[in-house]
Order: C-alpha cells, then sequence, then structure tokens
C-alpha cells in the first residue's frame, strides 16, 4: 500500500 | 527440559485467536524468565510482541533457551481441543525439539488430552524495539475502543487520531461522507467509561482501521487496553494479562500528506 510507512522505517533488524 | 503449565488454558487460545488473523507461523522463545514471540504480518506494517513471565505459570521449567517454530494455523486446530476450562501445558524435553508435547486436563483430573505438534524451523526476522517514553497515552475500555473502530470503518479504511490534553479524537473521511468521535477524560468508576489520557505531548497520526480491527480481536484478554503515540512512530497497543504478561500491537503510520 503506496502510502502506508513500513516498520522497517522505525525499527532495526536484530 | 522445558515445561510450562497455565492454570487458565483459555488465557493461551484468546492468544492465539488473537493473533492468527495477522501473523501466519511464529517463533516462540523460551528461557527461564518465560515465554517471548515477536512477528511481523506479511506486510511489515503491524508486529506483535507477546511476553508471558514464568511466574504467572502454575509451573515452569526451562534447564536452557529454546526457540518453538509454530504454525499458527496447526497451533489453532490443536488448541480447538482443549476445554476452556482445562489446564494447558506444553513440553519438550529434546534439546533442539522437532515437535512440541500439549496436555490438555480438564479441572477434575478425569479427562486428559495429550498432542504433539511438529516444529518449523523459521527464520527469526525481528525487530529491536526500544523502550519508547510515549508523548501521548491512552488507557480505555478495549470494548469500547474496538467499537469506535469496527463503527468508523464503514466510512473510512483510515482513522486519524488527534490528542489533545483533554481528549482523544477519532476521525474518518470517507466517499459518503465524514465522521469523528471525540472522547474525553472520564475518571467513572464504570470500567467501560473510563477514561485516562496523558498526554505530555498532542499527536496526530493516521492508521489503517482494518489492523486496529485485527488487533482487537484481543478485546477477550482483558478489559482495558492502551494506546501508546508519539510523533513519527507506531502505534503500540498494549493488552495487559493479568498477572502473566502482556500482548502488545505495533502499527505504522501512514504516510499523511
Amino acid at each position: 500500500v503506496e502510502d502506508q510507512f513500513n516498520l522497517a522505517k522505525f525499527y532495526e533488524e536484530v | 527440559m522445558f515445561e510450562a503449565k497455565l492454570q487458565q488454558g483459555v488465557i493461551f487460545k484468546k492468544i492465539v485467536d488473537a493473533i492468527k488473523d495477522l501473523v501466519k507461523s511464529v517463533n516462540i522463545d523460551a528461557s527461564t524468565s518465560g515465554l517471548s514471540m515477536q512477528a511481523m504480518d506479511s506486510a511489515h506494517v503491524a508486529l506483535v510482541s507477546l511476553k508471558l513471565n514464568e511466574n504467572g505459570f502454575k509451573d515452569y521449567r526451562c534447564d536452557r533457551p529454546i526457540t518453538l517454530g509454530l504454525s499458527i494455523e496447526n497451533l489453532s486446530k490443536i488448541l480447538k481441543c482443549a476445554g476452556n476450562d482445562d489446564t494447558i501445558t506444553l513440553q519438550t524435553d529434546e534439546e533442539e525439539p522437532s515437535s512440541l508435547k500439549f496436555f490438555f486436563e480438564n479441572q477434575q483430573a478425569s479427562k486428559i488430552s495429550e498432542f504433539s505438534l511438529n516444529l518449523m524451523s523459521l527464520d527469526s526476522e525481528s525487530l529491536g524495539i526500544p523502550d519508547t517514553d510515549y508523548s501521548s497515552v491512552i488507557q480505555m475500555s478495549s470494548a469500547e475502543f474496538s467499537r469506535i473502530c469496527k463503527e468508523l470503518s464503514s466510512i473510512s479504511e483510515t482513522v486519524e487520531i488527534e490528542t489533545s490534553k483533554e481528549s482523544v479524537k477519532f476521525s474518518v473521511q470517507g466517499d459518503i461522507g465524514a465522521g469523528s468521535i471525540t472522547v474525553k477524560n472520564n475518571q467513572s468508576d464504570k470500567d467501560v467509561d473510563r477514561v485516562d489520557l496523558q498526554i505530555d505531548q498532542p499527536v496526530k497520526l493516521t492508521f489503517a482501521l482494518r489492523y486496529l480491527n485485527m488487533f482487537n480481536k484481543a478485546v477477550s484478554l482483558s478489559s482495558t487496553v492502551s494506546l501508546n503515540m508519539s510523533e513519527e512512530n507506531p502505534l503500540m497497543v498494549e493488552y495487559k494479562i493479568d498477572d502473566l504478561g502482556s500482548l502488545r500491537f505495533y502499527l505504522a503510520p501512514k504516510i499523511s500528506d
């Protein structure tokens, strides 16, 4: 969905 | 050796019911401190995080940390065989278990069911979620929040949540028109009416209602829910599970123009 942020924008993969 | 016995097995059933529309397979990490699980939906827009403390179990033993890869669909099939009043015990005595045993016992211990669920090896794609000091925290009735989300999703797919010192406003805009529901601080002694706002900084964020409606399947776990927001941050929705732990959902905001 183009107008939806993704969690990877906020949280780092560990 | 890992064994965890939950007196109120129905809690485990409710947790799985609450997440089965969101995630397909999960890794449950068992350690001496308890069980934890983190998983994302396929689009990586929403994340569920479960923490169950060992002292919330009737019996709990975990000699060394193990990871249990489970298919939620298959887990659901097994849990359907557990009665709502049964105790549920998870158990394996292998170090690298290929399956997980489940025991369901009724109150009179007159009926004992035993199942073994084959485990999956899932690559862990977990995110590091820092402890966040949210600038807007709303505690309210989980049933009320669930109702607001359901009602507004008939008008639009997205909801704007705007907080201020004394109220929180849920607004929608759709083809048929627009609407908003404003909820004010309310120290009522009736759970369903009580609303507790802690607003250090007001926020205005927009979210997809279909995810919120999925999160609200956890309403049977707790009569209250907390919405935790900060600008430019995912929303964190938390259902505390009495003296056992918590089920948290994180949802990335929409890109507001």
